[in-house]
């Protein structure tokens, strides 16, 4: 088996202008995700470290550049696995970091649960000393005027689209 | 939402998926991306998948576990396997989704019933990437 990494950067309508970054963007992260892999041997380092570059990276809906709540907050979930032993990490509701994946991973690591969320998963953020960033600090422009438009979208229609597109 | 499979020379694979979710969702909403079946999964037995689209149909559908059963209990590529459940998924509920998947044997699935997917892989020195439908961009790195 010829080591491999694929990654993906979301599904949708994606706007013709968006087309080059995303693709920059995607191809950065499986070339990162690859060298991880040939350097390290870990396909857990592989796409989590891949993942890190696309959250990173503000043309993703992920980290920094995630989509908002109603309330303009960021909230995000994130999944890591090993297909190995099937050991497993799973963070929701995470707020004010950049790297949701690899808190799943620490999730999985260090503690004696699968999956926190909330209060309970950010408290293992400030514990395994994650960079905590202000309030509002993920929040990027873009993702400000999809909030707007699905909000006047949502006022023409009366309420029938219920969420924005999709992820 | 962002996702990652891999394969080592062993056949170890790993699956990731981070998402900030969907544009003025409710506050405490959590879409499939971290719950395992719905939208992330790895075994090696199988494969590894991650899922990005509808989040709330994805997770009813449980798109990944349909994708690495098929591929587990019947002769699918896993190709075939995540065309046949995204269709019936696209079918079921009006919604559209797309996933990356590497079986245990490190045959690639990419497939996305929406308009598009971004996606992009590194085998040895070929790096692909694709965003439209059939697309297969190629370049030796």
């Amino acid at each position: 088996i010829q080591p491999t990494v694929l990654v993906h950067g979301g599904s949708g309508n994606i706007a013709d202008i968006k087309l080059p970054k995303i693709r920059l963007g995607v191809k950065r992260a499986a070339r990162i995700g690859h060298d991880v892999l040939q350097r390290t041997g870990s396909v857990l380092d592989a796409v989590e470290q891949a993942v890190n570059s696309l959250e990173e990276d503000i043309n993703f809906n992920a980290g920094y550049g995630s989509a908002l709540t109603y309330e303009s907050q960021v909230e995000m979930d994130a999944a890591i696995m090993h297909g190995a032993q099937l050991e497993a990490g799973c963070v929701s509701l995470v707020r004010d970091i950049i790297h949701p994946i690899t808190l799943a991973r620490r999730i999985m690591e260090n503690t004696r649960h699968r999956y926190l969320a909330g209060e309970g998963a950010m408290r293992i953020a400030a514990a395994e000393g994650f960079d905590i960033l202000p309030k509002g600090a993920l929040v990027t422009t873009a993702s400000l005027e999809s909030l707007a438009k699905f909000k006047k979208i949502l006022n023409k229609t009366g309420g029938s689209n219920s969420y924005g597109s999709p992820g | 939402t962002v996702g990652a499979v891999a394969v080592d020379a062993c056949g170890n694979v790993a699956a990731a998926t981070s998402i900030g979710g969907i544009t003025g969702k409710l506050p405490g909403r959590i879409g499939d991306s971290p719950v395992l079946g719905a939208g992330t999964y790895a075994d090696n037995e199988s494969g590894a998948v991650s899922a990005t689209g509808h989040g709330e149909s994805i997770m009813r559908f449980n798109v990944v576990s349909r994708v690495l059963a098929l591929v587990h209990h019947s002769n699918c590529t896993i190709q075939q396997a995540a065309a046949q459940v995204l269709g019936e998924m696209t079918k079921r509920f009006n919604e559209t989704a797309g996933i990356i998947a590497i079986d245990h044997r490190g045959q690639l699935g990419i497939y996305f019933t929406s308009q598009r997917m971004s996606w992009a892989y590194q085998r040895g020195a070929e790096l692909h990437c694709g965003v439209d439908p059939d697309e297969d961009e190629f370049e030796n790195v």
